[in-house]
This record gives structure tokens, sequence and C-alpha cells, in this order.
């Protein structure tokens, strides 16, 4: 385990710590897409189908269990939760999953490592995470009001996967045979997605003024 | 071709 790779997966860990701090918190999940974060759930679900059958390691399985079980607490969370359900902006998140997993399923038919039912779930979890978090840029544009605790959310779970493709460049130069396409150009759409949300999260930051996107 | 044992990332 490089650094690149552990700071990443740190870095979405804190991203769910911050989404959950503010749920437990402030008992809100405004401005957050329940849509993406079903998408998360549906992600990890098929990516750790391995979780029972191929131990990797003691960290490995516990980091699985996390995202798997913050993921659908979150998902519970906005749908179910007495209080923390009454600020779902449902009407303006309004991103179909169908539009998004039903290509992402498709291409994982199409273009996978192996052909095992396990295999095009591990690749349709790759292509459905770099798209995922579509839902929450567009309610992001259309929520005028962005707090701070939903903009650090956003940009932690952006920069984990622009710190996976140094972890990617490190482990190609430093191992050998170590090549994954699939997580590799997934990964890269999914960083690219994130472009237009850093250069306005960093300039708020820079400017210290309230994060705003363009209408 | 990708060595499929080697999924040890998240």
């Amino acid at each position: 385990m490089n650094i690149f790779r552990l700071t990443a997966d740190m870095t979405h860990l804190m991203s769910v710590i911050v989404l959950l701090l503010k749920i437990h918190t402030i008992k809100s999940c405004a401005g957050i897409s329940l849509k993406t974060q079903e998408l998360y759930a549906i992600v990890f679900t098929c990516r750790y189908l391995d979780i029972f059958t191929d131990f990797i390691s003691f960290y490995n399985t516990i980091m699985k269990v996390i995202f798997l079980w913050t993921s659908f607490s979150i998902v519970w969370y906005m749908r179910y939760h007495k209080i923390v359900r009454r600020s779902y902006d449902k009407d303006q998140d309004t991103f179909r999953h169908v539009f998004l997993m039903l290509p992402c399923l498709v291409l994982a038919l199409l273009i996978n490592e192996r052909f095992t039912f396990k295999e095009v779930m591990w690749t349709f979890s790759f292509y459905l995470e770099a798209v995922a978090i579509l839902p929450q840029l567009v309610l992001l544009q259309r929520t005028r009001n962005i707090d701070n605790l939903t903009g650090q959310y956003i940009f932690l779970l952006g920069a984990y996967r622009a710190l996976y493709i140094l972890n990617w460049i490190y482990r190609y130069v430093t191992e050998p045979n170590y090549v994954h396409w699939i997580p590799w150009m997934s990964g890269l759409v999914q960083t690219l997605l994130y472009g237009d949300f850093f250069y306005y999260y960093f300039l708020s930051w820079k400017n210290n003024v309230k994060l705003q996107l363009p209408a | 071709v990708a060595n499929i044992s080697s999924k040890d990332e998240l």
C-alpha cells in the first residue's frame, strides 16, 4: 500500500464522515442527491461481491464493510428518518437512475476483463461510479445555497478518485504486470466530471467567499 | 491482460 492509495481511501472515508456528520448533527440532508447516494449503494454492492469469497487483508475487508454499511445507512436516513427526510429536495432531485445504469450495464457486458457474473458486476460498478455523481452535480447547480458541509463532501469525494489516479501511476511504475484499464479509464472520466466543481470550489476558497455555482 | 486476482483496491 502506497501513500497515494492510503490518502485516497482516507479522503473517501472522510467524505462519508462529513456527510454523516451533516445528517447526524444538523439532522439535514439538504442539497444532497438521494439518487447519487442510491447509486453509490449499488456501486459498492456490485463491486464488493467478493467480500466473502476472497480475503485480501483485514484493512480491505473492514473498509468494504464500512463503505457498504455507510452507503446503505445514508440512503436509509434520507428515505426513512422522520426528521432528516423532511430536508430532502425531492422536486429538485429528478435525475433518473435508469439513464445512468442501463448504459453502464450494457458497456460492462461488452467491455470487461472476463465474462463472468462477478467480473461483469465488478466492471459495471466502475462504469456506474464514474457517472454516479451526475445527479448530485445537477442538484448542486439548481440549489443556490451550497452549505459548507455539502461543498466539502463533494470536494472530498472528487479528491478521492483524483488521488487514486496517482496511486495507479505509482503502481504501474513500481509493480510488474499491474494493468487495470477499466478502473483507470472510468476513474479518469469520474475525476474529469469534477473539473468544473473543483474550479469553483478553489475559486471560493481562494477569495474566501461562499461557494456558488453559476446558473 | 490484467491480473484478475489483484483486485486489492476499493
